[in-house]
């Protein structure tokens, strides 16, 4: 269970200072599938950045699974994220002078799979989203909808009980949008939570609920019958 | 006048080769509107790097404006891009530590254009895209989509008689979106010619005419009444 309660985000200070969060709570059960929405510059990454653990709110409370992470040090952060997040980021960061299979593999690595599980695993995530034939391209041999593949293929490879991902079709045409929100969708009914940004309303309509963000606050937070 | 003949793009050898482009045909008139559609891998980035003069054709030719780009050195294809295109990349490709303002300003100050002029229209390019409070910010500092926008004013600021577009709205939520089309539109009725890529059906439904690529080739080349 991932519980907010009261996140401010500020950044910078004097008359430069952002408020991207004003007091932002929200719950999140085990196994929802939640679409974040709201306009460029309102809020959502810095949202889910504090959500995935890879950024700590300025003032307020975020809890996984009863513990408080922000009494947590860089170490004990690192495993949780590895054990229980996966993350799809807006600008994709994958290792650029690496290839797709050694990227996707990384996770693994660090989560002490042996090489044979690790090359096992990476592959069938590759495979999952369409790529098998580009195992062994660095990124920047990759369209940009390939990279984003990659991308979900590596939050994907270490079956995490949480996946973040942050506006994961902004680069894919129709039918891998469809794939990969196939792939989400099993994922959901298999009882993992999910929780996605994106902007595009046939996209969000396969979540259960959808939040929107404004200017840095929660202005609705629904239930809808998923698609 | 862009003309491209019998184009192809081959990347790597032996068994790792791919054919980015198998033999791709167009003419653009002056003040026409493209969009280039197609599904993730078809080959839409590398025929709009070869448009744009950053990518040169395995085999084949191009013509812009009758002056055969093969022909060009690195200096001449500088001054050609500076002078006639406007690129907005997929990836954006923003200066990291520079602020936004620098950034949209670098095409004008190659191109020769004193300071005062430089910040005016780099000014009124921000503030075009709704990014007037943003100026001072790195891209780091900046939103997916607000780091897009950035892209979007480079490219306009130099007044391009050919704006090439990759994916311009990708990361834009739908309020952003409109205002960027707004823009393009605009830019076609004062007689700019436009090259947009795009995977979303209302974004190409702006363009007067629609070529689909398939695997490097175009299965597809037609004229449509624009929205
Ligand atoms: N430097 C490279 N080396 C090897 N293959 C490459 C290279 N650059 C691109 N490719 C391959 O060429 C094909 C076309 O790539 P391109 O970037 O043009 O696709 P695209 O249509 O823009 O896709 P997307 O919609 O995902 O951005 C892809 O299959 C890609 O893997
Ligand atoms: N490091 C930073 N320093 C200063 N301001 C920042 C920083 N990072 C983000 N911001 C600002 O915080 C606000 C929220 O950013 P955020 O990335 O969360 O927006 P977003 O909703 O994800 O937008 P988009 O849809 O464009 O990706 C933006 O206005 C942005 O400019
Ligand atoms: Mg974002
Ligand atoms: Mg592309």
């Amino acid at each position: 269970v991932l519980d907010v309660r009261q996140v401010t985000k500020v950044y910078g200070q004097g008359d430069a200072t952002v408020h991207a969060l004003r007091g932002v709570s929200l719950t999140v059960e085990r196994g929802d599938y939640v679409a974040i929405m709201g306009a460029s510059g309102s809020g959502k990454s810095t949202l889910m950045n504090i959500l995935g653990c890879l950024d700590i709110p300025s003032t307020g409370r975020y809890h996984i699974d009863g513990t408080d992470v922000g009494r947590l040090d860089e170490r004990q952060l690192a495993i949780l994220r590895n054990q229980k997040i996966g993350f799809v980021f807006q600008a994709f960061n994958l290792i650029p002078r690496m290839s797709a299979l050694a990227n996707v593999e990384l996770p693994l690595a660090y989560g002490g799979v042996k090489a044979g599980e690790r090359r096992r695993r990476a592959l069938a995530a590759l495979d999952l989203v369409g790529l098998a034939e580009r195992t062994r391209h660095d990124p920047n041999e990759l369209s940009g909808g390939q990279q984003q593949r990659v991308a979900i293929a590596r939050a994907l490879a270490t079956a995490p009980s949480l996946l973040l991902a942050d506006e994961p079709t902004g680069n894919l045409d129709t039918a891998s949008t469809l794939d990969v929100l196939g792939i989400l969708d099993r994922l959901s009914l298999s009882g993992r939570t999910i929780v996605l940004i994106t902007h595009e309303d046939d996209v969000a309509a396969h979540a259960k609920r959808v939040i929107r963000l404004v200017d840095g606050q929660i202005i609705e937070d629904r239930r809808q019958a998923a698609v």
